[in-house]
């Protein structure tokens, strides 16, 4: 029962959109999944069609308040999704953390409780290496990276590995690193395959680099205005078969870790 | 001499790109300008050349230990360009400013000392409305809100107007918003143009949407490899281009508030 967070600190690199339709791409193969909106911005809840505004009993109420996960676990649009959704209260989490001496282990107790539920549980992170992205790395059995292949992108990649082994070596020795996600993916620039290049090379028997690319596609930023996944939009596209060939790919990885 | 903050926590928005290549459209034209790396990621002093780890004095020595800002004004490759760097030190501040009751008001005492100096100071913020984008906002007399025209960023464009107000209310009441820029704009495709109307009718009457937008070009994306902004990196290209006539629509707001 992997729990997988979506994270890199650099800002726009489709992790909400690889959170979402992965997880959905996992759904679609009948696995019971679990995406848990772990970012302020609430995006992850609001593409799959909820109005942050109306949830009540939300990530923010499990963290700071003690409420039970269980009751926070929302049906989606698509079966076996299941949604543990951010409101307009997280902003302020960060802040309230600060004097907790328990505040790294918060999500990894709360999740606790759901567990048992899901065959995968996927974690949406906010652009930073705050308390919220060392949570979910706590409560976490491995990270997948989205990244661009762009030049500011890899400047991003060693300060995230390098909170990944602060992690490790002090809140969750378990956590590996499934894979890197290359994301909006335009092989028609040299840009793009010399980066590639790179950071093939740099994790060459260091760690997994998908093979599957999410190719960059306009479908992709009009499924969130329509509440749903990709693999619901526009079912036989592009980016839907490659959310689906990476599923396969994370299921292999997930289950041989 | 206008103070401008280059906000949106929205991340990979183009925050960085629009700081770099407006300072350097200004500079230009004889404009004396410094950028203020303030994102621990370092994004703009990576993309104008500097090495983070070999900055010693940033703007991180100024903020928490007293520096003056003097000592940390570096020149760059282009003239009338100044940069006042990031370094590795800059992500442990967010934690660290926490029990200091003066956290919001550190950068604008410790820019009182360069004012005088420059004609512009533009301000990269990092993708969150933490303390250090509070510290931004707090020390500037506008902000420059770089947006997406894509559905998930209208999202989180209310939550920074409300931040935007709440800083006006308690920490700068004389703070505007100067305009939003839309960025990577494709003018091909309908979800551009449905969100671009939406937003201009939104700020109808209550700010100024640019009329100059900045197209998406991979030769923006290649620039900070380099080290040098687009008008030294492809000065004839259209990206150039579109900053020099965004830099006209800068002067021309600023010198009228
Ligand atoms: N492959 C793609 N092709 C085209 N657009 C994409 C693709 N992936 C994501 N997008 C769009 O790019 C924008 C950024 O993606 P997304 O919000 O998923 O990134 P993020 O890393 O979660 O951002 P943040 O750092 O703000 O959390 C969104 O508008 C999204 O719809
Ligand atoms: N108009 C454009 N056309 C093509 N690529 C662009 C454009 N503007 C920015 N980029 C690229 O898109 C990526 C994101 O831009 P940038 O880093 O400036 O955004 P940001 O808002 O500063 O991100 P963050 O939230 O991480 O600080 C970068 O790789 C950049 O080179
Ligand atoms: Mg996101
Ligand atoms: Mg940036």
């Amino acid at each position: 029962m992997p729990v997988i967070s979506i994270a890199n600190q650099k800002g726009g690199v489709g992790k909400t959109t690889s959170a979402i339709n992965l997880a959905s791409a996992l759904a679609e193969r009948g696995k019971k999944v679990l995406l848990v909106d772990l970012d302020p911005q609430g995006n992850a809840t609001t593409s799959l069609g909820f109005n942050r505004s109306e949830v009540f009993i939300s990530i923010y109420e499990v963290l700071m308040e003690g409420m039970d996960a269980e009751s926070a676990v929302f049906p989606t649009i698509q079966d076996n999704l299941f949604l543990l959704p951010a409101n307009e209260n997280l902003p302020g989490a960060e802040v309230q953390l600060t004097d907790r001496p328990d505040r790294a282990y918060l999500l990894k107790h709360a999740l606790i409780n759901v567990y048992s539920r899901f065959d995968y549980i996927l974690i949406d992170c906010p652009p930073s290496l705050g308390i919220l992205t060392i949570n979910s790395l706590t409560a976490s059995d491995g990270v997948l990276v989205p990244m661009q292949a762009e030049f500011l992108a890899l400047e991003g990649l060693t300060q995230l590995l390098k909170t990944i082994s602060i992690v490790q070596e002090n809140l969750n020795p378990s956590l590996v690193v499934y894979g890197v996600l290359f994301t909006m993916y335009d092989g028609r620039t040299r840009l793009t395959r010399e980066v590639e290049n790179e950071v093939r090379d740099y994790f060459k028997g260091r760690a997994v680099v998908f093979e599957n690319v999410i190719p960059r596609t306009v479908r992709l930023a009009e499924a969130p205005s329509h509440g749903v996944p990709i693999t619901l939009y526009a079912s036989k596209s592009n980016a839907s078969e490659a959310f689906r060939n990476l599923a396969l790919e994370v299921i292999n990885v997930t289950e041989t870790s």
